[in-house]
């Protein structure tokens, strides 16, 4: 019969720094221990079981229904990409397109990224692999001109999904908060509820920031999802904890790689099982 | 802020005597949430706190008329210590330099390359850029823009596969057109990623540069003990340029590169254009990762 340990303060400070090494936060870290010190007091239990609950109870947070992107029955299904810089949003639509296209889908991709060096050239080569229609602007265009152009091409081809890669850009620089409200509403005069799906492209190696970047980018462009990217890595990504609790904003996708069949769907259970590993 | 939150704890008990060891305790729980919330490393925070708490159940906060500021200057002179100097010039032996940046993948490594290629031509120094990284889509491209950008060469290889060979070949074309520095862009990778860091030591080793610098992520969280650790065991590194600071991040990942590696802090990138580039100033990060 396994020895178990008395629930004590030491072994819930062990609990606290498993939690917070996950990036969920230290104001959660602590409600979750303050809460199992209520509920275990003066119990003896194994570690595994305390994780058990807690593990349960995160995997019901961050429920996502199986198909995190439904598409529309008439016309394009509009997808704007946002994020921080370096997040992986030209990678994840280089994963996003292959995917819907292994599916037997077409696909129009708008290269809004008009701003940084030689983005465009990094998702043309990405599109020409995919083997999809890429709308480019001039150097320097504004990036919702190629987000109308990319959608316009989109309805006339008969295209099933349209995504629009978007310059990356930290939440706190006002006018390209700005920028990107525009994209979302022009793209919204064309194809009325457009854009059916705005996905956050977060970094999973980001720490608490990524909650001013939900919440910058939501109020900016009414995000309905995150991609969360580079779980490959070390890094856990539980700030999406957090994200879901204050924005209730669910993680679609997870990247796992840089190749662009590097994409899965998230799935809670793999997820949370793997922040306690 | 922190100095708020210190003050507003030990205000109750001005008048009430002294201040008891459980009181301070309740401080020092304050100044643990903040490094936490400000994305200081877990293992660091504890290390860090062990310091800070014998210095602050001493006399100086114990008998203080102002305890709350007392502590806040603990805090303060322990984080100073850990950070470091701050740099007002960027060290180069004398004659031919080879800079190689490295780290994960989007951190800013090639941007920072122009950035630093500016630095040096501001100097009145001839850079030149190496576009190593043979692997992401468009990298060459991207670092040609840059370089065109600012009327500095960069050297790229159509199509090589092996990042040591366009290394070694850059520096043997640099040194016949009398360039100063090369700055060599590599690939980002995972530090847990044994082929590609194996790779990276293989350029270290035979390209031999004098100063290696891992560009870390200003918003990087509870990893960046992890990825710092391996990068720095792979390569012994010879500073640290910390990025994308222009924005809200606290930049307490900054805390525990310096506390695993011991590295200096030379530069912090602070926007996307070629000249936000900033010599590190502790003082200024202090107070940002005290927020
Ligand atoms: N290991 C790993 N690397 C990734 C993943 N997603 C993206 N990357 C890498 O991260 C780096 C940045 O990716 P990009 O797609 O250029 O990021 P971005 O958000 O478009 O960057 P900006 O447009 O400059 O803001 C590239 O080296 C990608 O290969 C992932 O899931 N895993
Ligand atoms: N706001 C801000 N953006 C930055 C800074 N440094 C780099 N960036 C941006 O971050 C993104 C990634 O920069 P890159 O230079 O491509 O990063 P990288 O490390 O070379 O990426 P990989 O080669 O894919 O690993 C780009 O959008 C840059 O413009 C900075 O200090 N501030
Ligand atoms: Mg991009
Ligand atoms: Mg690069």
């Amino acid at each position: 019969k396994k020895e178990g340990r008395l629930i004590d303060d030491e072994f819930l400070s062990e609990l606290f720094a498993i939690l917070v090494k996950t990036d969920m936060g230290a104001g959660p870290a602590n409600t979750i221990r303050n809460r199992l010190r209520k509920d275990f007091r003066g119990r003896v239990v194994e570690m595994e079981e305390l994780l058990g609950v807690v593990r349960e109870e995160l995997k019901i947070l961050l429920e996502q229904p199986e198909t995190p992107i439904e598409l529309v029955s008439e016309g394009p299904t509009v997808i704007l990409v946002v994020g921080v810089n370096g997040s992986g949003k030209t990678t994840s639509i280089a994963k996003l397109s292959q995917m819907f296209i292994d599916r037997g889908k077409k696909v129009v991709l708008g290269a809004g990224d008009t701003f940084r060096a030689a983005a465009v050239e990094q998702l043309t080569i990405w599109a020409d692999r995919a083997g999809c229609d890429i709308v480019k602007g001039k150097e320097g265009a504004d990036p919702a001109s190629v987000a109308y152009g990319a959608v316009a091409k989109a309805i006339e081809t008969e295209a099933d999904v349209c995504i629009i890669d978007t310059a990356g850009r930290l939440q706190t620089q006002t006018n390209l908060m700005e920028e990107l409200n525009k994209i979302h509403r022009v793209i919204g005069k064309q194809i009325e509820v457009a854009p059916h799906e705005v996905l956050l492209v977060l970094d999973a190696t980001a720490g608490q920031n990524a909650i001013s970047q939900a919440k910058g980018f939501s109020d900016a462009a009414e995000c309905t999802g995150i991609v969360l990217t580079k779980l490959d890595g070390s890094a856990k990504g539980g700030v999406v904890v957090p994200i879901r609790q204050q924005f209730n904003l669910p993680v679609k996708y997870i990247g796992v790689g840089e190749g662009n069949r590097d994409l899965l769907v998230f799935q809670s259970n793999e997820f949370v099982d793997a922040l306690f590993e | 802020s922190l100095q708020d939150g210190l003050a507003s704890a030990f205000k109750s008990l001005r008048g009430k005597g002294k201040l008891t060891e459980s009181n301070i305790r309740e401080g020092l729980g304050l100044v643990e949430q903040t490094l936490l919330d400000a994305d200081v490393s877990f293992s660091v925070v504890q290390e860090f706190m062990k310091k800070v708490t014998e210095k602050a159940l001493g006399q100086r906060v114990l008998l203080a008329l102002n305890p709350s500021e007392q502590l806040m200057g603990v805090v303060h002179e322990e984080m100073l210590e850990l950070l470091g100097k701050g740099e007002d010039s960027f060290d180069l032996k004398k004659g031919f330099n080879v800079l190689m940046l490295c780290g994960l993948q989007g951190s800013g490594k090639t941007t920072t390359c122009g950035k630093l290629g500016k630095y040096l031509q501001d100097k009145k120094l001839k850079p030149m850029l190496v576009a190593a990284d043979l692997q992401r889509p468009a990298a060459i491209e991207q670092l040609h823009v840059i370089g065109k950008q600012l009327g500095i060469p960069v050297y790229s290889e159509g199509d090589h596969k092996d990042p040591v060979k366009v290394c070694q070949n850059a520096i043997a074309k640099a040194k016949q057109e009398e360039i100063d520095v090369v700055i060599l862009d590599t690939a980002g990778r995972l530090a847990i990623d044994e082929e590609l860091m194996q790779q990276l030591k293989e350029v270290d080793r035979k390209v031999m540069p004098d100063q290696v610098m891992l560009v870390v992520d200003g918003m990087t969280g509870q990893d960046a003990v992890n990825s710092a650790g391996a990068f720095n065991k792979a390569l012994e590194l010879n500073g640290v340029i910390m990025t994308k600071l222009d924005g809200d991040s606290r930049g307490g990942a900054l805390l525990s590169v310096r506390h695993v590696t011991g590295v200096p802090i030379k530069f912090l990138g602070t926007g996307e254009h070629l000249n936000s580039l900033e010599y590190f100033r502790p003082e200024g990060m202090a107070g940002r990762i005290l927020g």
